[in-house]
């Protein structure tokens, strides 16, 4: 398994000491396999591996297996640099209403992520709405309506209107006018080469103001995730990002990748397809995960 | 060897190749070059990406293909109707792929059926009879939690009695490490028998797509793929993961949500991404 590979590596390294290049080139091998195994992104895997080698191989490290332990930990905490120690909340304003708003490629799971989200901050007291600019997609507007049924909170929608702005507008000016003070805006997917759908989304940014942009990722994204995020993020102010479908046999490197990208926290993740199938984001246990 | 076949290794990663596959293909290139005869005017270089180019080129043209328009005309003389299974993880294109799927047919006047078989995902039979409606195909569904294996069953009585050619079955997206959705997908492929089952993945995905694709292979079958997503910048390295694990071919890639962007795949494409 990947796990036992460099837990080998890293034993044959600490019996064969410091000076056994041919164990620090093997343990490196191991490192930077796990790595790209798990999706991290190919610089950031090597940058990682480099660290590694200078701050095992610099510090005074004690014997035995207590030095296979820092190893670790030393890999541990270069991930886990990146991802950020504390947990960072989403935005839930208390003296004026808050609106948040999804974006992310076609199929990652925003709009499933939307109605968990609903279902979270409901339960923290708030008056939840969701409000779908998704006019595109078929279908886009039932789905969230079946989703949000669940949870008795209401969908607005317009699929016949062509403008998503005004139907974002129109959407949540209802919700604010009764009074609800969450509002959740789901959107359509897009990708970086759709500059046009690119444009609308920073549109939509501009004209809603929202207090938090959440990209969210598909657990199963490889190389391709940082170069996507980055795009994202230099179009719209990204805030957090939310990762999904970590209950499948991805280990996530592709998301840990997209937050280096976008230089924001991971908030949570989606590790099922019901509504309460979102939990806070844990970078230890993730990280823990992600080296398996 | 070894040394030269390293850097091979990372090229293949950074164009979106599986670790495992990057692995076997390096094997395969230093196979190649222990055997070649070094002739004095090809330089170490060349020989290397000859001998990478003719891996890939192996790959990636699969023993069997399907030429599926003929595929109609074989069945249509059977007084059968052609059913295909769509299936692969959650969000990879499957639905779309039916639609598009359905509008070429009709484009060469090959009719066609979908069944709504995703009777679990919220506004999935919704979604499907809005692009059945747009194409100009009919569509056999039940209600949300009705049996998926019936839906299709209905769905291939239905094009028999009235000679439809082609039933293009959609079902629910599942992780293939989920037992009891697996299962599921199994018993649809006991009561149906699908003539093609069509794995659906997604050009993004990075290594998962290895598991996905053995797994599904192996509980199901996977006679062919569809890539969808080719259009989000990718330099296609799934799609040598994908060949190269089921060793079946690529039916089309999907280059957009417009229902024509499905196109054939084109090897040479993926090769010149990879090749420096
Ligand atoms: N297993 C699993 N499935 C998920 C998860 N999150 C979302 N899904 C599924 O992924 C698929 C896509 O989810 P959607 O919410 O439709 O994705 P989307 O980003 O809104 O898609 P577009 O609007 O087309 O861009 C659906 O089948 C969801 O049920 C998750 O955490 N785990
Ligand atoms: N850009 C682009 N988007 C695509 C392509 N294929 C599918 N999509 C989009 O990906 C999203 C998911 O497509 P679906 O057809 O709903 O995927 P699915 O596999 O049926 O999803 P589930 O049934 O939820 O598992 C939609 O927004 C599609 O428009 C493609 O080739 N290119
Ligand atoms: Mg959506
Ligand atoms: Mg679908």
């Amino acid at each position: 398994t990947l796990g036992s590979k460099l837990h080998k590596a890293i034993s044959n390294f600490i019996s064969g000491g410091v000076a056994d290049k041919e164990a620090i080139k093997q343990l490196k091998n191991e490192m930077l396999r796990a790595l790209l195994e798990s999706d991290v992104d190919f610089e950031i895997a090597n940058k990682v591996v480099s660290e590694v080698e200078k701050k095992s191989l610099e510090k005074e490290l004690p014997d035995g297996l207590s030095r296979k332990k820092s190893v670790i930990s030393i890999i541990h905490d270069e991930l886990v640099a990146i991802l950020g120690k504390k947990h960072y909340p989403i935005t839930i304003n208390h003296d004026k209403p808050t609106i948040i708003m999804l974006i992310g490629i076609q199929g990652s799971g925003k709009t499933t992520t939307t109605a968990k989200i609903a279902k979270y901050i409901k339960k923290r007291g708030k008056k939840v709405a969701v409000v779908t600019a998704d006019n595109w997609r078929p279908g886009a507007y039932e789905q969230l309506q079946q989703l949000c049924s669940q949870i008795d909170v209401p969908v607005y929608g317009d699929p016949e209107n062509k403008r998503t702005v005004k139907i974002a507008q129109t959407g949540i000016k209802k919700f604010l006018n009764e009074k609800y003070n969450y509002i959740i805006l789901d959107t359509a997917g897009r990708h970086k080469e759709e500059k046009d759908l690119l444009n609308e989304m920073n549109d939509l940014y501009s004209k809603i103001k929202p207090d938090e942009v959440i990209l969210v990722i598909d657990g199963n994204l490889g190389q391709t995730a940082y170069k996507q995020a980055k795009a994202f993020a230099e179009k719209t102010p990204v805030g957090s990002i939310i990762v999904t479908k970590l209950d499948g046999s991805a280990k996530g490197g592709g998301a840990l990748s997209a937050a280096a990208a976008a230089k924001v926290p991971i908030k949570f993740i989606g590790n099922g397809e019901t509504i309460d199938d979102l939990e806070e984001f844990n970078p230890t246990s993730f990280v823990g995960r992600l080296l398996g | 060897i070894k040394k030269v076949i390293h850097p091979l290794k990372d090229i293949l990663i950074q164009n979106e190749v599986a670790v495992v596959t990057a692995d076997k293909i390096c094997e395969s290139v230093s196979d190649k070059l222990l055997n070649v005869e070094y002739k004095r005017m090809s330089s170490p270089k060349s020989l290397i990406l000859e001998a990478l180019r003719s891996s890939l080129l192996e790959i990636l043209q699969p023993e069997e293909t399907i030429d599926l328009l003929s595929l109609v005309e074989e069945y249509k003389k059977k007084k059968q109707p052609l059913v295909i299974a769509f299936f692969g993880i959650n969000g990879v294109g499957k639905t779309l792929s039916i639609a598009k799927l359905g509008y070429y047919l009709k484009k060469n006047d090959i009719s066609s059926v979908f069944a709504a078989s995703d009777t679990f995902r919220a506004g999935s039979i919704q979604q499907l009879e809005q692009h059945a409606k747009k194409v100009g195909v009919k569509i056999i569904s039940q209600t949300y939690g009705s049996d998926a294996a019936a839906v299709a069953f209905d769905a291939v009585s239905h094009a028999s009695a009235k000679g439809i050619d082609v039933v293009l079955i959609d079902t629910a997206g599942r992780m293939e490490t989920n037992k009891n959705l697996m299962a599921e997908l199994q018993k649809l492929d006991r009561v149906v028998e699908p003539d093609l089952k069509i794995f659906v993945g997604d050009a993004l995905t990075g290594n998962s797509l290895v598991s996905q694709a053995e797994l599904f292979n192996s509980k199901i079958g996977i006679d062919a793929s569809i890539i969808n997503k080719m259009d989000a910048d990718v330099k296609g390295g799934a799609t040598i993961s994908v060949v190269h694990a089921t060793r079946k071919p690529i039916l089309f890639i999907g280059v957009g949500q417009k229902y024509n962007d499905l196109k054939p795949f084109i090897p040479e494409q993926i090769i010149k991404n990879v090749l420096p």
